[in-house]
């Protein structure tokens, strides 16, 4: 099985 | 108030059409030195940023920073009204409620103007850290759009592996498995060239519709470059001549 990462883990937040 | 008028609409037409099946409601960065958004699809998987240079305008003028929040569906919309061959210019006044664009062509005497209402967008901007990419490929932009487009016909994901060899796009799905495999090509013909620059060799997987979905700004550059680093996301750039570039950024895949 493939999961789908978030691009929101590898940014930090402003 | 801001003032910007781009010669070459066009260019700004294809920058709407190209990011319009991913990002719906977006904020634009207005600033004096140029033009810029970020923006996150609905799942979170890719986030496109575009910067354009006050330099590559005819005109530009931003007294102060400013955001502009504007329905992307809508723009595109209004951008069906411009000729391919229209000079554009985009207008807002401090404290904006709406976008003015205008649609010249300076040879047919045709201009046409619509205010686009503005829209208030509470979005999250993140701060995309400085990264030393370990492979950097840069290939033909209409070659790669034709990789994934077939590639997606037979799996939706691919694997994508550098070497200092080669770059090879591979797929495995109910249909068969197989790859494309392209080496360092610095031919004298540019357009077919592929120049890799490997330091580490990087394997990851992606969703191939997002890649397709980012292949719509082909049209803009006639290169692509791929920007890889394990554990972190790929970059599909598209350099847009002397005015700036249109980066999308894609989360990887992981083996559960």
């Amino acid at each position: 099985l493939i999961g789908q990462q978030d691009i929101k883990n590898f940014f930090l937040k402003k | 108030m801001f003032e910007a008028k781009l010669t070459e609409g066009l260019i700004l037409k294809k920058i709407v059409e190209s990011i319009k099946d991913i990002v719906t409601d977006v904020n634009i960065d207005i600033s004096p030195s140029g033009i810029s958004l970020q923006a996150m699809d609905s799942s979170h998987v890719a986030l496109v940023s575009l910067n354009l240079s006050m330099d590559g305008f005819e005109h530009y003028r931003a007294d102060t920073n400013m955001v502009l929040g504007v329905s992307i569906a809508n723009l595109a919309k209004v951008m069906k009204l411009a000729d391919n061959n229209d000079q554009i210019t985009l207008q807002a006044d401090q404290e904006a409620t709406h976008l003015k664009i205008i649609f010249e062509n300076p040879k047919t005497e045709r201009t046409t103007e619509f205010n686009l209402n503005l829209i208030t967008i509470d979005s999250e901007h993140l701060a995309i850290p400085e990264t030393e990419y370990s492979s950097v490929v840069t290939i033909n932009s209409g070659e790669f759009s034709k990789i994934c487009k077939e590639l997606f016909s037979l799996s939706e994901t691919v694997q994508i592996t550098t070497n200092t060899d080669y770059v090879q796009f591979s797929v495995e799905g109910e249909v068969g498995s197989g790859q494309v495999r392209l080496g360092h090509n610095d031919s004298e013909k540019k357009e077919d060239q592929t120049i890799l620059e490997v330091s580490e060799s990087v394997q990851q997987q992606f969703a191939i519709r997002y890649l397709n979905m980012f292949n719509k700004a082909s049209t803009l550059s006639s290169f692509t470059r791929l920007c890889l680093h394990q554990e972190q996301p790929l970059v599909v750039e598209f350099k847009i001549d002397n005015l700036g570039v249109l980066k999308y950024f894609l989360a990887p895949k992981i083996s559960d």
